[in-house]
C-alpha cells in the first residue's frame, strides 16, 4: 500500500494528510513548528518535528521509503523548492508542491516535481463563479472550454420534466444529476421532474453557462 | 449588475477579485498591504490601500453601497471577524467570508457572515483522493455519498464501447463525459469508445469510488 510523506502542516497540508489517513493509508507528518505536530497525533500515523531542508533529518527518519511526498510549505520558498529537490534526490516517485506563484511553480518543474498544485488560486475562481449567479453553488472547470456546475432549480423549473425543459436543446446544458435533500438521482431521464430545492449538477460550454448565469 | 468588493487580497482574494473581473463585474479591492494593492491596480476595477477594520475608511470609500462583499483576511483572525461585521451592519445583502478553522467559522456565522469557505482544507480533500488513486485526476464532493471523479482510462478499457465496460453494471459509476485532448463528449451512448489518453468524468457513490481507487 502506498505511503506518504507530506512536509509542512499548514492549512493546506494538514488537510491532505488528515484525509489520507482517514482513507486508510500510512502518512508521516513533518512540520519546523511543534505545536502544529502535537494537534496532529491523533490524526495521522506519525507527526514529527523538524526542518524539513535538513537533508540528515529526512534521511534519518526513512523519508526515501515513501511513495508520494507533498510540499505544502507556504511563505519560506526557498525552503518549498530545497525540500522539493531532497525529495526527488532520495528517489521518491511522485512529488506535488504547493506553489505561492506562477515563477514559484517553473521552478519546482524545474527541479523535478511531478504536480504543482495552488490550492488558494483554484478556490478563489470556485468561489467567483458561485458569486455571479447565486444559483451556482459549484463550479469546476474540466477543460478551457467545458465546466461542470451545480445550478439551484429556477422556480420557473419547478414541476416540469427535464424532457419539457429541454436543457439540451435551449441552455446547451446536460444534466448529469439531479441533489435532492440528501438523495442523488444520477443519470436522470427525460421523464424526471425537477423539484423545488432541487440542486442540477449539469455539465456544458463555459459560453452556454455564462449566459444562463447572466440570465438567472 | 452586482458590485463586488473584496477585502484582503492574498492568493484566495486577489484570485476571486481577478476572476470577477475578467467576468465583467465591477470590483473595488481592498488591501493593508501598499505591495499588494500596486500589484493589482490593473488587474481589477479599483484597488485601494487601508485597514479595512476602521469604519470611517469603509464609509468613505462607499463600501455600504456593493452588493456582495468577501473577506479574505487570513492570519488576523480579529481583523477577519471585524470586518465581516462591519459589512453586515453597513447592510451588504451577502458577506461570504475565509476561515482559518471551525472556531473562527462559527463566529462568523453568528456575527452574520452568509457563507464561510475553506479554500485550503477542500483542496487538501480533493488533493489526497486525486493521490490515493493516481488515474484519479479529479474529485469533486457532490454529497456525503456521491461525488464526480476524473479518472484517466485504464488500459483495460481502451478500444472498448461504454456497452462493452458496463460501467453502471460494474462498477456502479455513470459516464457524463469523455474528455479526449481539448474536446469534451458530453453524455456520451452507449456506442462511444474509449481510448487511450482518454479521461472519464464520472458520478458515484463514494463507496464504488473507493472501489475502483482500489482497484486501479
Ligand atoms: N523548513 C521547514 N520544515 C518543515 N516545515 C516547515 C518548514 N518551513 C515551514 N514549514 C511549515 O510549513 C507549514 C506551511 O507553511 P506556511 O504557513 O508558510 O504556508 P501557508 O501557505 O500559509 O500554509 P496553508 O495555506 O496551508 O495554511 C507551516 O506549518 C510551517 O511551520
Ligand atoms: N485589517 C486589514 N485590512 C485590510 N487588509 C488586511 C487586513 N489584515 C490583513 N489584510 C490583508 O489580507 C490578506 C490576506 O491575509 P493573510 O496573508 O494573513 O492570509 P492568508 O490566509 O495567508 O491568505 P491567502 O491564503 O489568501 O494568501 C493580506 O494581503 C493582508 O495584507
Amino acid at each position: 500500500m502506498k505511503q506518504f510523506v507530506v512536509i509542512g502542516l499548514g492549512r493546506f497540508g494538514s488537510s491532505v494528510a488528515k484525509t489520507l489517513y482517514k482513507l486508510g493509508y500510512d502518512v508521516l507528518g513533518i512540520d519546523i513548528n511543534e505545536e502544529i505536530v502535537q494537534s496532529l497525533v491523533d490524526s495521522i500515523t506519525h507527526a514529527v518535528q523538524a526542518d524539513a531542508t535538513d537533508e540528515n533529518t529526512l534521511k534519518a527518519l526513512g523519508v526515501r521509503n515513501f511513495d508520494v511526498g507533498i510540499v505544502s510549505i507556504g511563505d519560506d520558498i526557498q525552503a518549498s523548492i530545497l525540500v522539493t529537490l531532497i525529495l526527488k534526490d532520495m528517489g521518491l516517485k511522485y512529488v506535488v508542491a504547493k506553489a505561492q506563484n506562477d515563477l514559484h511553480a517553473k521552478v519546482l518543474y524545474k527541479i523535478g516535481a511531478d504536480r504543482v498544485v495552488f490550492p488558494e488560486r483554484d478556490m478563489g475562481i470556485r468561489v467567483a463563479h458561485n458569486l455571479v449567479a447565486s444559483n451556482i453553488l459549484d463550479y469546476i472547470e474540466l477543460s478551457p472550454d467545458f465546466s461542470i456546475v451545480e445550478i439551484q432549480a429556477l422556480p420557473e423549473w419547478y414541476d416540469k420534466t427535464l424532457r419539457e425543459l429541454q436543457m439540451r436543446v435551449k441552455h446547451g446544458l446536460n444534466v448529469m444529476a439531479i441533489k435532492r435533500n440528501e438523495d442523488v438521482i444520477v443519470s436522470p431521464g427525460a421523464e424526471d421532474f425537477i423539484k423545488k430545492g432541487d440542486i442540477l449538477v449539469v455539465v456544458g460550454q463555459n459560453k452556454d453557462i455564462e449566459k444562463l448565469e447572466k440570465h438567472i
